[in-house]
């Protein structure tokens, strides 16, 4: 007898399969399957309640067990840009954020810096009457560092908390809106110190493995400091962001559970690892 | 790349001389990554992998001196040959108006997709109108209307207080009076799971019957295309697909999982936000990609 438990097989194969179906790509689920086969290896016997559970601390591990808090400027308006591909859900997810901060006290100023698409602007500023925020808007086709600069002035102006400023929806392959957006973040930061101090990556929960590669050229091209995923409502398991973390470092802030302005949660690693694998 | 991953693995096995049937179960490991990496369907891929595998063993792989390459072939072509073969093209009614019908998740690009299909359309020489039957997302009808204006193609609406029903059926109406012979019907996003949602669209069709159905797909979705695809195609019955955004690096494997769930063509694909950014779809042009 060799002390060495068995390792079902069977059970690893059809823990891979929920893993791979909860979009969290081969090379994630390899690795938690290798971490699990090897904590098995080391003696105890691994059923498969136990193996889920093990599966879920290590994907709480990967997500950090409590994401940090939001950073807040030392004076003047806290800046959060939302960024992110088409469609994602980040006009929504800036009324959500937004309404979220209003309820709780704070003034909010948005930044209609979507100067680009049919009815952006138009979009936002039904988001901003029912948020209870102030929309700071250009002409269509505009500069959108214009406006996202307007806007931090007039929300330093006024004294303002949050001022969000909610970008176009833009492919990450594309040099040039990722160039635009990149100018949006240094007038930003040349308006006012540590600007924009959250850049939040807007995913959809029904993404596949294209997330990874949003993240990496978001994160080289502007740096993130979390990732919103929406959509969670739907069937989709948003398994992504789980390799978004672990390569990147990106926490989950918050998640989008429906179109209407209160469709917003804060993330919970735990929770969600339990939708992941159960 | 999946060819270079073939290469190794033959080129490791090469010295034992014939290559055997677990020869190819390591190359067929390859292609699975490959199609997972794309985010064909788990399940989906290992259907597919199981036919290849099929045509590997009975084929001339074994005997090849070029295994790798054999492997690939065969890939492709069932890929191809998966998601092409069947017609490609809006079927038209005999009596106009012909009614599309877009519909699909939130933010998969439907909204755009029916003014691009419209403008398409009318350089075919057809005479289209679109309706904006979105009376939920802030600013949709407006969002279709500013679309309609920088085509000059008509956009029906009776406001967001109206019932989608309704205005399908207005959009109809209007289509027969002032001889518009293809109307394009732009609903609101909607998850597969929303049962009153859902019902809002067998209501719309009950009413106007539409002649083409059209699920609008991101090609980024992963492996939830196929909940998404089959549910929509059991309530709704779909007539084809529109895949967008493809101007992306997205593999695409949604494409293979929705055309092996629902039977049913991929008619275009979307490559941009400009009006003009729509193409009919090439099965090896996707195979290829989705190979990556
Ligand atoms: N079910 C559901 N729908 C959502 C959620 N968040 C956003 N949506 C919907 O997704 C669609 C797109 O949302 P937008 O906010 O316009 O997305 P966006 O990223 O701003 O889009 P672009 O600016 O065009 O890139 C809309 O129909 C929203 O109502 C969510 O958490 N759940
Ligand atoms: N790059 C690119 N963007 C696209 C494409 N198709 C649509 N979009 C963009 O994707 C976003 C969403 O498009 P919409 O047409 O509003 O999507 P929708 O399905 O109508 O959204 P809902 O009505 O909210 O469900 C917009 O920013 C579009 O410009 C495409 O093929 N390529
Ligand atoms: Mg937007
Ligand atoms: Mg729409």
């Amino acid at each position: 007898f060799t002390g060495k438990a068995q390792v079902d097989e069977d059970m690893l194969e059809e823990l891979e399969a929920v893993l791979i179906q909860a979009d969290l790509g081969i090379k994630a689920t390899q690795s938690i399957i290798a971490t699990l086969r090897e904590q098995s290896e080391r003696g105890k016997p691994v059923d498969s309640s136990t193996a889920i559970s093990l599966i879920q601390e290590e994907i709480v591990r990967i997500l950090g067990e409590k994401p940090p808090t939001m950073a807040r400027a030392e004076s003047g308006p806290t800046v959060i840009m939302m960024v992110g591909v088409n469609g994602t859900g980040k006009t929504t997810s800036t009324g959500k954020i937004a309404s979220m901060l209003c309820a709780s006290g704070k003034s909010v100023v948005l930044a209609a810096a979507d100067t680009f698409r049919a009815a952006a602007i138009e979009q936002l500023e039904v988001w901003g009457r029912r948020s209870g925020a102030t929309v700071i808007k250009h002409q269509e086709s505009s500069d959108p560092a214009a406006v996202a600069f307007d806007a931090f002035e007039a929300g330093r102006a006024r004294g303002i908390d949050y001022v969000i400023v909610d970008t176009a929806g833009r492919l990450h392959t594309k040099s040039n809106l990722m160039e635009e957006l990149k100018k949006v973040k240094r007038v930003l930061g040349r308006a006012g110190t540590g600007a924009p101090h959250e850049t939040l990556l807007v995913v959809d929960a029904t993404t596949g493995q294209n997330a990874i590669a949003q993240a990496r050229v978001f994160n080289e091209a502007v740096g993130l400091t979390g990732v919103v995923l929406t959509k969670l409502d739907g069937t989709a398991r948003g398994g992504i962001v789980v390799a978004i973390c672990s390569e990147f470092g990106v926490p989950v802030r918050y998640v989008g559970v429906g179109e209407g302005v209160d469709d917003l949660r804060p993330f919970d690693p735990r929770e969600f690892a339990a939708s992941l694998v159960s | 790349n999946l060819s270079a991953k073939l290469q190794d693995v033959f080129k490791n096995l090469r010295n034992r001389g014939r290559l055997t049937e677990k020869d190819v179960d390591l190359a067929l490991k390859e292609v699975r990554m490959a199609l997972l990496e794309a985010d064909v369907n788990f399940k989906v891929t290992k259907d597919f992998v199981a036919s290849v595998k099929a045509r590997a063993i009975g084929s001339a792989v074994l005997e090849s001196l070029t295994p790798a390459q054999q492997v690939i072939k065969i890939v492709f072509e069932e890929l191809t040959a998966l998601m092409g073969g069947q017609s490609a093209k809006i079927a038209f009614a005999n009596k106009p108006p012909t009614l599309v019908m877009l519909v699909g998740l939130q933010g998969s690009g439907k909204t755009t997709t029916c003014a691009k299909l419209a403008s398409l359309l009318r350089k075919q020489g057809k005479r289209p109108m679109m309706a904006a039957a979105d009376v939920y997302r802030p600013a949709a009808i407006k969002q279709l209307q500013v679309l309609g204006s920088q085509l000059n193609i008509e956009v029906f609406t009776l406001g967001d207080k109206a019932d989608p029903a309704d205005i399908a059926a207005g959009a109809v109406e209007r289509a027969r009076s002032f001889g518009y012979d293809t109307v394009l019907l732009d609903t609101a996003g909607r998850l597969h799971i929303d049962e009153e949602m859902m019902v809002e669209l067998e209501r719309i069709r009950a009413r106007v019957s539409p002649h083409e159905v059209l699920l609008v797909v991101d090609a980024m979705t992963g492996q939830d295309a196929v909940n998404v695809a089959t549910t929509f195609n059991e309530r709704m019955g779909i007539d084809g697909v529109v895949l967008t955004k493809l101007d992306g690096d997205a593999r695409g494997g949604a494409a293979l999982s929705v055309r092996a769930v629902t039977g049913k063509p991929i008619k275009f694909v979307a490559t941009g936000e400009k009006l003009d950014a729509l193409e009919p779809f090439h099965p090896d042009r996707m195979s290829s990609r989705i190979l990556g």
